[in-house]
This record gives C-alpha cells, sequence and structure tokens, in this order.
C-alpha cells in the first residue's frame, strides 16, 4: 500500500491540495486585555501569536518539516493501526516579541521573550 | 513572597511555567495600583520600547538594543528638605537587590536630565557617586545625550567590584537654579534620576529555574 501511495504521489497531492481543513497557521490577534494582564504590562496592548490548526495529510509533504517518526506514525495510522493517533498539527518555528512591564517594586521592566509568536506549523 | 496571585479569569490548575515565571513577576491583583512608575521614566521606557519594537511587540531587527532585558530601577530618597536657596542637593540610592541569576549585567547607567526649564528659571544638573567612607565624591561626566535632552552616565564600573556585584548604589543629585532669582513660588523639584540596567538573560525564555532563588548580593 505504501508503495502504492507513493508511485500515484502527484495524483494524490493533486486531489487533496487546497483542502481547508490542511495543517495550517491561523491568525489570532489577542489582547492583555482579554488575557487579564493589562494591569501591568504596559506594552504591546496586543499581539497575534497564531496558532496551527488543521488535519495532517496522510502522505506529509516535505514542507511540512515532519520528522521521519510522524511520517512512519500516519502510515502506522492509515495502514496497520487506526488507534494509533495520526500526526498533530502543531507550531514549528517561532519568534519572539518585546514586552515592556512594571514590576513589583515600581520598576520597569523591557524583556524579549522567545518563542511567543508562531511562525510556521509542522505535523508530529 | 512567591505565592499564587491571581491572573484575570485563569481557571484553577496547575501552573504553567509560562504563567508562572509572569506571576513572579505581576505586581499582584488587578486592583494594584502602580504609583511610583509614571512620569519621565515611564515616558523614557515607552519611547525605548517604541524604537525597539513595533505596534505588534515584534523586535525591530534594524534597531536592536543589543541585549533582551533593560531594567529601570528607581531611586528612593531619605526625604528631608533638598533646598537650600539656589542649590538643590538630593542624596539618592538605588536598591540592586533581588535580581535573578540569570540576568546578568551588561552595562549600567543612570539617565537624567542636566537642564531642564522651572518657572522664570533654568535648573542646571549634574551627579556626584557617593562612595562609601569616602569624603570626596566623585563627579560623573555624561558620556550620551539623547535628542530629548537626556544625559546617560555609565556607571557600570562601580556596580561591578570583581566577581561580585554591590547591593546598592548611592549618587547625589545636584542642581543649580539659574537665571533671575526671586520670586516667591516654591521651587520645583526636578525628577529623580533613574538606573537602567543592560542585563542579557541566558534562559531567554518565561519558564523560571526549578527552586533557584533570586540572587543574594554581598
Amino acid at each position: 500500500d505504501t508503495g502504492t501511495l507513493a508511485h500515484d504521489l502527484p495524483n494524490y497531492l493533486r486531489e487533496h491540495r487546497g483542502e481547508k481543513s490542511d495543517c495550517s497557521l491561523r491568525p489570532f490577534p489577542v489582547s492583555f486585555a482579554q488575557l487579564g494582564w493589562d494591569h501591568w504590562i504596559i506594552a504591546p496592548h496586543r499581539y497575534n501569536p497564531r496558532y496551527c490548526k488543521g488535519t495532517c495529510p496522510h502522505l506529509l509533504r516535505y514542507d511540512y518539516h515532519a520528522p521521519n517518526h510522524a511520517v512512519v506514525q500516519s502510515f502506522v495510522h492509515q495502514l496497520v493501526d487506526a488507534s494509533v493517533p495520526r500526526p498533530s498539527c502543531v507550531p514549528y518555528r517561532y519568534s519572539p516579541i518585546s514586552v515592556l512591564m512594571i514590576e513589583r517594586n515600581g520598576g520597569i521592566l523591557y524583556k524579549e521573550y522567545e518563542n511567543m509568536i508562531a511562525e510556521s506549523c509542522t505535523c508530529r | 513572597n512567591q505565592s499564587p496571585l491571581p491572573l484575570g479569569s485563569l481557571p484553577a490548575v496547575p501552573t504553567l511555567p509560562l504563567l508562572q515565571a509572569l506571576q513572579m513577576r505581576a505586581p499582584g491583583s488587578p486592583g494594584w495600583q502602580v504609583g511610583p512608575a509614571s512620569g519621565q521614566p515611564l515616558r523614557y521606557m515607552l519611547n525605548l520600547y517604541r524604537r525597539a519594537a513595533d505596534r505588534e511587540g515584534r523586535p525591530r531587527r534594524s534597531r536592536s538594543l543589543g541585549t533582551n532585558t533593560i531594567r529601570l530601577v528607581q531611586a528612593s530618597s531619605n526625604g528631608g528638605q533638598p533646598w537650600a536657596g539656589r542649590w538643590y542637593l538630593q542624596a539618592l540610592t538605588y536598591n540592586l537587590e533581588g535580581q535573578p541569576e540569570a540576568e546578568h549585567l551588561l552595562r549600567a547607567t543612570v539617565v537624567y536630565l542636566p537642564s531642564l526649564s522651572v518657572a522664570h528659571s533654568r535648573l542646571l544638573c549634574t551627579l556626584e557617586l557617593v562612595v562609601a567612607g569616602e569624603a570626596p565624591r566623585v563627579l560623573l561626566s555624561p558620556t550620551a545625550r539623547s535628542r530629548h535632552g537626556w544625559a546617560e552616565v555609565d556607571v557600570t564600573p562601580y556596580l561591578v567590584l570583581g566577581n561580585s556585584s554591590v547591593g546598592s548604589l548611592a549618587l547625589r543629585h545636584v542642581c543649580v537654579r539659574a537665571g533671575r532669582a526671586g520670586g516667591h513660588d516654591a521651587p520645583v523639584a526636578p525628577g529623580h534620576p533613574f538606573l537602567l540596567l543592560y542585563l542579557n538573560d541566558t534562559q531567554a525564555g518565561l519558564a523560571p529555574p526549578a527552586a533557584e532563588p533570586h540572587r543574594r548580593r554581598r
């Protein structure tokens, strides 16, 4: 079955390209007021962390940056045992944001926090 | 005091590392008043932030600050009457205790206004470093000036002695009122200079270290 899928890859990809439910990066701007943190985070007022959502395809394309284990697990789910879950759509790369905060002692803190915005998604 | 603090409408679940780190830094409940952080220090940091990041908080790579953490420490004074005629002399202390272990000092500067207009005259100001046990004070010369009139004095050598850091910094803010004498209005006191600590947070993240106390300074 795996060999058949790989042989028929061009048709397979053509059929499944463009599905809205495919694993992809989605915007979701959020304000710190919504999180209840606006009483001590001065800036920014809002930012867009984004999120990953969607179904990981059976055949994981190279642009999903999926580890080999996820590729194997996808085949196991499809061909061997459906109780083994399919890989999940999760963030792959992140970027930082800068935050300005009031500290407990009245000081003011500027800080860059890593991994605050999702920049791409993967299946794993 | 690291007891859990309420944060908005968060459910009662085991605290995630990000939220735990934010709780350690947060002043407290939504009703907590942030009195001291206002005026010139806040404006300075807001300008710094706008230069460093865009509206959504993304760091501007073209204007890197060269570090991932900058802490503004406000001065405390012993009160009393700082005015003596035309002269303004105010002793200030900056408490440096309780800095997180993961934050390493790169540079420290004191920011102040060397000249400001008040009423019908002008205040000309400078800073003196107070060294414990030494009568002569060190007059600090600005190492940089901004277009908004701020002057910066590098005090890094006075904060780091050998392999350790000092627990506090003592300065004297000295101003003289130039221009026409007279007037019966109460003299306007200049805002206290503030200390900027340029730090490198080696954790570069929100998750706090496991059971690590804040650094105690000798």
